[in-house]
């Protein structure tokens, strides 16, 4: 089983979130 | 400009960081050309954010309102504060809604084939139970603590998929 931020899509979506903070 | 963000992680012995929270750090620096740094809990020396007097987000990686969420993060963020950060504290990101989508997206792709169950890490003040009723009502999946998936027998008849809500492996 993966941990989430190896799931790629998991990880790729937190770093938009987080790219996309003010 | 954009605030610089301070990644607040649990970290593992002497203050490790996994490498696939390195790499989320390296991709916003590449790919989203943000200034950011990490820090991890179990680090007892952390170095002091260099970044001029530039305003600080404080966002901690954290997906339950556990204790680290609780407790230690206030303490990170009164630190930097008294270090003479200017700095906000964002809420914790299992609290943020673009990240309960994300995962709410994963479930949904996975839907049509399994059925999805979600394990946590036991947590157990009232602020955590209220928290994990709303998010099982979101997600609309079942919660199981860890212990508690341990010691279901039923869980092989329901034939559930289980996705460990973790950020890195435990």
């Amino acid at each position: 089983l993966k941990s989430l931020l190896e799931i790629d899509i998991i990880h790729r979506g937190l770093v938009n979130i987080l790219g996309n903070l003010p | 400009p954009h605030y610089h963000l301070h990644l607040l992680v649990h970290g593992s012995r002497g203050g490790e960081i996994h490498p696939s929270l390195l790499s989320l750090v390296d991709q916003l620096k590449r790919l989203k050309n943000r200034s950011v740094s990490i820090e991890a809990l179990t680090d007892d020396n952390p170095e002091q954010i260099d970044i001029g007097n530039r305003s600080v987000f404080l966002v901690p990686l954290f997906l339950l309102p556990g204790s680290h969420v609780c407790i230690d993060v206030p303490k990170i963020f009164n630190r930097l504060q008294e270090e003479g950060q200017n700095i906000k504290l964002f809420p914790f990101l299992g609290s943020f809604k673009p990240w309960l989508s994300l995962i709410d997206d994963l479930i949904t792709s996975q839907r049509p084939f399994v059925k999805p169950a979600l394990i946590h890490h036991p947590i157990s003040s009232d602020t955590a139970s209220v928290f994990l009723k709303s998010l099982e009502k979101f997600l609309n999946i079942p919660l199981y603590s860890w212990s508690r998936w341990n010691q279901d027998t039923f869980k092989k008849e329901k034939n559930y998929l289980p996705i460990p809500y973790l950020l890195t492996p435990n």
